[in-house]
């Protein structure tokens, strides 16, 4: 799901 | 986990990438790599002495006896650097990756070869239930235990013992075998939890904080449990922990896709 999201622009990163 | 274990992790993932992630990890690889991520999935082992900082990234240190994660409390390297523990660092390779897709005039100059590696290789690592264990026995690592006959320690138990014991018993030596069947799984009896593996809360990319939670609550549960300095593991420790390694390998390969 990681790759798919990053590679695919749509969402938010989790932030730290 | 051990070579065998991340090897598993990326060639479960590798089953359910997107054409668009295939085609991004593909060019990202080495052709040393012949498309193949899970080749290289265990390089950031193979170099952490090389890159002296990124041996703090392979694990996040729980306070003894504590069985939950934070990431103020926990994510920090042995000189109390913040940010420097697994956590973190999938945040950052995460964060890398992300960056240089969404825009791509963006001015950073990451590696992104090294970003995808130990990004695939910390999101198996944040699965594997010792490496969020406690500060006080490295993970596991200062329990010396026998499994079966042979004097170990819990750690390696469980990044490469567990492992090796089923392919011997329940998979012919074959790792493609066990790979097929913790597919199996993901198809059938785990089918209904895939989507929520998959998921983090507020749709963001990664939630690997989540993952480290369910990791030191397993540590606590199933690897500590049983398992005190100078014990013997046998049948009974290994077959009722199997399961929960096969599973955290499936949840792995699954949210690393």
């Amino acid at each position: 799901a990681i790759l798919n999201r990053i590679f695919t622009s749509k969402t938010g990163i989790a932030q730290a | 986990w051990g070579k065998e274990g991340h090897y598993v992790v990326c060639k479960i993932t590798q089953e359910y990438l997107s054409e668009d992630a295939l085609f991004a990890v593909k060019q990202l690889l080495p052709d040393s790599a012949h498309g193949d991520l899970a080749a290289l999935c265990s390089w950031p082992d193979e170099i952490r002495f090389h890159y002296h900082w990124s041996s703090a990234l392979h694990y996040a240190d729980t306070p003894d006896f504590l069985c939950n994660y934070q990431y103020c409390r926990d994510c920090h390297d042995s000189y109390g650097r913040k940010h420097r523990c697994l956590t973190g660092a999938i945040h950052n390779y995460t964060m890398q990756l992300k960056l240089a897709y969404a825009d791509a005039s963006s001015k950073f100059n990451y590696n992104l070869t090294e970003a995808l590696l130990f990004l695939s290789h910390f999101v198996g690592d944040v699965h594997q239930p010792l490496h969020v264990g406690f500060t006080g026995d490295l993970g596991g690592n200062s329990i010396t235990v026998r499994w079966y006959r042979r004097k170990t320690n819990l750690h390696h138990v469980w990044d490469n013992m567990i492992i090796e014991s089923a392919l011997k018993m329940f998979y012919g030596s074959d790792l493609s075998t066990m790979i097929q069947a913790i597919q199996q799984n993901i198809t059938d009896i785990w089918s209904n939890d895939v989507s929520i593996w998959e998921h983090c809360a507020h749709n963001y990319t990664a939630c690997p904080d989540w993952y480290a939670s369910e990791s030191v609550s397993l540590a606590c549960k199933f690897a500590y449990r049983n398992a005190t300095p100078g014990s013997t593991l046998k049948d009974e420790y290994f077959l009722s922990r199997l399961p929960i390694v096969e599973k955290r390998l499936a949840q792995g390969g699954v949210r690393l896709t």
